[in-house]
């Protein structure tokens, strides 16, 4: 509880830094393979010519996230967390350091796969987006309140396999909006890019 | 760290008690949705005639894993962790003064969805079995290395969206064995039952 106190602390700095050069960050938390570093791929393929976009890609071990957002000319950053099952405001801080956030418009932060560690320790972030996928089954939404309730949007991904899964999207999206009645259902299929319009204009971009 | 310390202690003290009542037990840990509830059911399926099987589940929220095994007429235990990203041997230790070791002979305990967090946390079982699927993407194991060194065997599930995926079995299967020599790797369909045969002799069950 106090880690979580401590957390949200800097998290109010890093946000004053962002907001102070007019950088607008993205939370992208979701389950492992889920589809985050893709949707984040095709969300800078298609807004790289709008905005000055970079990339800070979180795992507890190899940088092959941030490796795959620089082949589409994106700026990336990886941070190795070791054994945490989440990024923290402290890392973030300590990257912002980094990154010349004057010529930066739009911030994309891809956290550790994991739908559990991520929803207790906030970033700084103006958008927290959650990303689940039709593979895990009927019951992730319903077993993941505490993520669902901080997401500002869920984006149900790998739609393409729903009926293979015999998942219903419709139920996963009841279930979101019965624990987060103000949360935004988005369906895609990350590698064709259907959704992503609608996602674009969910996170007002 | 100390925490990890004192976890070890009452994880031995389990395996002790265990041992004293002759029960064999398997930790089964996995990603989201990876299929664990579903191996446990369809191993019980095809087990409950040769030994008496109970099984303890693991979730932040919900019973709904216990309520799906206990239709296979076999006990089961709902350990809900809250907001804790994995079980640990307290809470075991709890739940075994709830169950009637005497009258077992397998028990099966599965951990909250989670690939990072049950690496650390030892519960005192003669097994681990790690779960993840095909549907998790190519860099699920190497982006795991902690969790697949502790685990005994490794199962990769869902290989029926192997081709639907693009992903190589044998690529994750050899990226398992560079990190853990001695790990065993089982491709499965926990939904049909393929794998299954094999997935029993690998328990020595
Ligand atoms: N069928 C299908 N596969 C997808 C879709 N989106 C992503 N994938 C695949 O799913 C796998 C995982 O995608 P990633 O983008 O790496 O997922 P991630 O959430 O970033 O994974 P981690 O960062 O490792 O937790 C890859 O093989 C992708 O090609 C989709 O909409 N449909
Ligand atoms: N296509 C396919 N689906 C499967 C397979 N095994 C399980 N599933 C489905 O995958 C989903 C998740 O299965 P579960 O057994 O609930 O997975 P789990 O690991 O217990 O999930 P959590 O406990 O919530 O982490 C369900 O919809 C299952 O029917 C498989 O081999 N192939
Ligand atoms: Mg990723
Ligand atoms: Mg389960």
């Amino acid at each position: 509880a106090d880690l979580i106190k401590a957390n949200e602390k800097i998290a109010l700095l890093n946000k004053v830094l962002l907001d102070k050069n007019n950088v607008k960050a993205i939370d992208i938390m979701g389950a492992i393979g889920s589809g985050k570093t893709t949707l984040i791929e095709v969300l800078c393929e298609k807004l790289k010519e709008k905005y000055r976009i970079k990339m800070i890609a979180g795992d507890i071990s190899t940088d092959i996230d941030a490796e795959r957002v620089k082949k589409h000319g994106v700026t990336a950053y990886q941070i190795n967390t070791g054994r945490e099952c989440h990024l923290d405001a402290h890392l973030i801080q300590h990257t912002l350091e980094e990154i010349s956030l004057k010529d930066t418009d739009l911030l994309f932060i891809e956290n550790v796969g994991n739908l559990i560690c991520p929803a207790d320790f906030v970033l700084g972030t103006h958008i927290k987006v959650v990303v689940i996928s039709v593979t895990e089954g009927p019951y992730v939404v319903i077993k993941h309140p505490v993520i669902m309730k901080m997401a500002d949007i869920l984006i149900i991904n790998k739609i393409d396999l729903a009926e293979a899964m015999e998942v219903d999207i419709e139920k996963l999206t009841a279930d979101a909006k019965k624990i987060n009645p103000s949360i935004k259902v988005i369906p895609t299929i990350a590698k064709t890019g259907q959704g992503i319009p609608e996602l674009i204009r969910a996170l007002e971009l």
